[in-house]
């Protein structure tokens, strides 16, 4: 999942490096990702609070993931009208010790959620479609596992 | 019956999928 979501995630336009698992977990390049889906929730105060500077820096990666999440459980209850079912909510703290892929894979999968509902999702569905057969069924396993768990 | 191949089956099966998520609708945008 994580691997296929990279690939994925690889084609927006972001300025922050997301060649590997190891450069998405200061989460700057999904926080830019998110801006580009929806720039009116992931807005540019949100994005400047997302700090570029982390190096190594335990605390502030962290910081970066939580504040990441809780804007995507907000777009998901406040503006999808939906609840994300525990079970697909990543254990930030694998993420931040261990670069963990298969947690961070469930927080690219919220990601992707939230592309495949939003205004654009069209352009975003268009550009998946564009994807080898393999990684396209990843990603449609991936959503189907999202709308399976959707409770309104 | 037709001699369809797994592949093209398949990418039946994920074109399906992907304009069933187009005409899907969203949630409740404000």
């Amino acid at each position: 999942l994580c691997d296929s979501l990279l690939l994925w995630l690889q084609t927006f336009n972001t300025t922050a490096p997301c060649r590997d698992v190891q450069e998405l977990t200061n989460g700057v390049a999904m926080a830019q990702v998110l801006h580009q889906i929806d720039a009116a929730w992931f807005d540019e105060p949100w994005l400047g609070r997302i700090k570029e500077d982390v190096s190594d820096n335990r605390r502030i990666k962290s910081s970066n993931l939580k504040k990441i999440l809780q804007q995507i459980m907000s777009y998901y209850h406040e503006y999808l009208g939906q609840q994300i079912s525990e079970e697909l909510v990543p254990d930030l703290s694998q993420i931040t010790d261990h670069s963990d892929p298969t947690e961070l894979g469930r927080l690219l999968q919220l990601i992707l959620g939230c592309a495949v509902h939003c205004e654009k999702k069209q352009e975003h569905i268009q550009n998946i479609m564009t994807f080898e057969e393999s990684v396209q069924h990843v990603i449609m396993t991936a959503i189907q596992e999202l709308m399976s768990k959707e409770t309104l | 019956g037709a001699n369809t191949k797994s592949g093209s089956s398949n990418e039946g099966v994920l074109a399906n999928f992907f304009n069933s998520l187009l005409t899907r609708k969203s949630g409740c945008p404000m």
